[in-house]
């Protein structure tokens, strides 16, 4: 599979913090977890009301869960499974086609 | 062979290169391939010139000039006097800065397809090719798009090495000479917005550059393809503050999210970068703009968060027709006076 199926179970969170409060919580937990940011680029530049895109390894995707769920702050799992749906974008389908 | 070249699908850098001498060859009056350098691991920065070509290559140049020569010579002294042609304006493209934001080296190339394509039958895009040169650069971080192909389809910097830590890559959209290093950057390796030992430390962000500096009083706007927001921005990332020709900016903005939601009903959102999305030193927008190209701005492609990097192939199609009427509405805004 790709990648030697580097990124299976890894997920894609979405997180919107209400307030400055639960920005502080955020940048704090996020801190302290190796996540990549998608959007925005980097931890100093969570905004209250503004969403919070980060790639999540599929190890620490519970502890994310149980925090943000511990301090109620909205959040999505806008992709589920990342190894598949990045088979799905350049995989099996685009390989035939190109051939 | 050209037109058998997929534009709907991903393509892996040695494709795109491949695709650029085909097209290269195949179109040798619209379309000029050169090199502006090499990356940090070595491989060629290639960049098309398209544009009605009339003696615009080197050897016809040095050919006309010779002859204008002449000819002005000659015609002076019989007072026929006849003005030389003025040097085309330019637009520059680039896409790739950040390797995981594949949607952007999909759009340089569709954008060249479309222009040679629709140079026949679309007057617009005629008049556009005839009046202007576009440089289009579909990959800039050649090295971290191919790593992006090889090993991690997320990396987002360059690949150049730091001799202190063991993280590798620089931010090549915040390595730029302008309020280098300061909000929204990192002075951190290891930080995704890396901005470098020093400014233009990147050779991919020295090369391109080098050749605005060189060609700067030709190229009248600057145009970064990336992803993802659905967003059009201009100067200034930087600051809060409003750039001088801030009513024709905007309006050039207004009409190219115009043109692009014409297609599909798309919205995007447009405004300064620091206030419509954050604030972020070293752009590649910003250094445009201070290096005296009036009109600048990036594009976030598709779409707002339901793929994010991963947009589907069967995407590529509508949002690269989207964006092509948008960057068309922004090139035809050149040609009039604002």
């Amino acid at each position: 599979s790709l990648y030697n199926n580097r990124y299976a179970g890894d997920q894609v969170f979405r997180i919107t913090p209400g307030n400055d409060e639960e920005v502080q919580v955020l940048k704090k937990v996020l801190s302290h977890m190796k996540v990549d940011f998608w959007q925005p680029n980097s931890v100093s530049m969570i905004h209250p009301n503004n969403t919070v895109d980060v790639h999540v390894k599929h190890s620490l995707t519970q502890s994310l869960h149980a925090h943000l769920k511990q301090r109620h702050i909205d959040y999505r799992v806008f992709i589920s499974n990342l190894q598949k749906e990045i088979e799905k974008q350049t995989g099996h389908r685009s390989t035939r086609k190109r051939r | 062979s050209e037109s058998e070249y997929d534009y709907e699908v991903y393509h892996p850098l040695q494709e795109i290169q491949s695709w650029m001498f085909e097209m290269n060859r195949t179109h040798p009056y619209l379309v000029h391939m050169f090199s502006i350098g090499k990356s940090y691991e070595g491989r060629p920065l290639y960049v098309l010139q398209v544009g009605q070509m009339g003696g615009e290559t080197v050897e016809n140049v040095t050919r006309l000039f010779v002859f204008r020569i002449i000819l002005k010579t000659v015609f002076a002294s019989c007072q026929l006097g006849k003005r030389s042609r003025p040097q085309k304006k330019a637009v520059w493209i680039d896409c790739g800065v950040h390797a995981r934001e594949w949607i952007g080296p999909a759009f340089c190339q569709w954008f060249v397809k479309e222009a040679i394509n629709s140079y026949k039958y679309d007057s617009v895009m005629r008049r556009l090719l005839n009046q202007l040169n576009f440089y289009i650069m579909p990959v800039f971080n050649v090295d971290g798009y191919h790593f992006s192909w090889t090993t991690d389809r997320f990396w987002r910097k360059t690949r150049s090495k730091n001799h202190k830590f063991h993280c590798r890559g620089v931010d090549a959209n915040r390595n730029w000479k302008v309020k280098w290093c300061e909000e929204g950057a990192s002075y951190h390796p290891c930080d995704d917005t890396y901005c470098g030992p020093f400014p233009e430390s990147e050779p991919e962000v020295k090369a391109v550059a080098k050749f605005l500096r060189k060609h700067k009083k030709r190229v009248k706007a600057y145009i970064s393809i990336h992803a993802y927001a659905q967003m059009l921005l201009y100067p200034y990332s930087y600051k809060y503050a409003a750039i001088p020709n801030f009513d024709c900016v905007e309006s050039a903005a207004h009409n190219a999210v115009t043109a692009l939601y014409s297609a599909y009903g798309v919205k995007y959102r447009y405004g300064p970068a620091s206030t419509t999305l954050y604030v972020s030193s070293g752009s590649s927008i910003d250094w445009a703009y201070r290096n005296g190209i009036r009109y600048a701005f990036a594009f976030e492609l598709r779409d707002t968060g339901y793929y994010g990097f991963l947009l589907p192939e069967t995407l590529i199609n509508p949002t690269c027709t989207e964006t092509t009427r948008a960057v068309k509405a922004i090139a035809s805004g050149l040609l009039k006076k604002c």
